[in-house]
């Protein structure tokens, strides 16, 4: 309940209008979106139980390591049963696969439609995905790692808050599922965050401050 | 921690 109270409002996108050029307008719509959740992002993670008490290094490379991850939720729950086929980005910033192609993004349109068609054939709860979302940031994998204790008891609470869920709904595979789920996840991010690194280092799209630095931890 | 500034600026804050 308490993720569910700390999930951020959805950000609506703001049109660029630097330039004539309708994807690289689009590209450039995405990206700026993209940062502004990276800064909702941040906040919220300070809130999940247990993040704030771990060290700033282990809060760092958990956030660098699972920020995309966590982004990706989002966007695959609210493009479950988009017509279309769209990705939902935002609630004004919906892409097909034509436009996704026509901006370079096509492999990435290609991965999260597959992610948000696993989400939607597992049915999600809402209390799913914000857990499934705060455990994509703790399971990151993170190397180094400062303090490995704290960083596992932050893990086992939410693990402990997942299966307490799914054992008061009666479903006894639900817990395993989800954690099963959690590789596609992760290779989703790994596809996206190497599209907009391309995208960046190929065609010098500009990048805002913090997207970049984000982006660069991962490279 | 350089190359990291922003995020650690980020989290330093209190809100």
């Amino acid at each position: 309940s308490h993720l569910l109270l700390t999930e951020p409002t959805p950000l609506a996108a703001n049109q660029d209008d630097s330039t004539n050029d309708g994807s690289l307008r689009t590209l450039l719509t995405l990206c700026d979106l993209l940062n502004r959740e990276l800064l909702v992002l941040i906040g919220w993670a300070k809130q999940i139980p247990g993040f704030s008490g771990l060290s700033l290094v282990d809060q760092m490379s958990l956030l660098q390591s699972g920020w995309m991850e966590a982004l990706l939720v989002g966007v695959a729950w609210r493009s479950q049963g988009a017509p279309g086929d769209e990705l939902v980005f935002a609630g004004n910033l919906r892409l097909d696969e034509a436009q996704c192609r026509a901006t370079g993004l096509a492999d990435l349109y290609e991965a999260l439609r597959h992610l948000t068609a696993k989400y939607q054939a597992m049915n999600l709860s809402p209390e799913e995905v914000v857990t499934l979302k705060a455990m994509a940031l703790a399971n990151s994998d993170a190397d180094p790692v400062d303090c490995p204790d704290s960083v596992q008891r932050f893990q086992d609470g939410l693990h402990e808050a997942l299966q307490e869920y799914e054992s008061s709904r009666r479903e006894q595979h639900r817990a395993g599922r989800l954690l099963m789920s959690l590789p596609l996840l992760r290779q989703t991010a790994d596809r996206a965050v190497q599209a907009f690194l391309r995208l960046h280092r190929h065609r010098c799209v500009p990048l805002h401050k913090l997207l970049l630095e984000m982006l660069d931890a991962k490279a | 921690k350089e190359k990291h500034k922003i995020l650690h600026q980020l989290l330093q804050n209190s809100t």
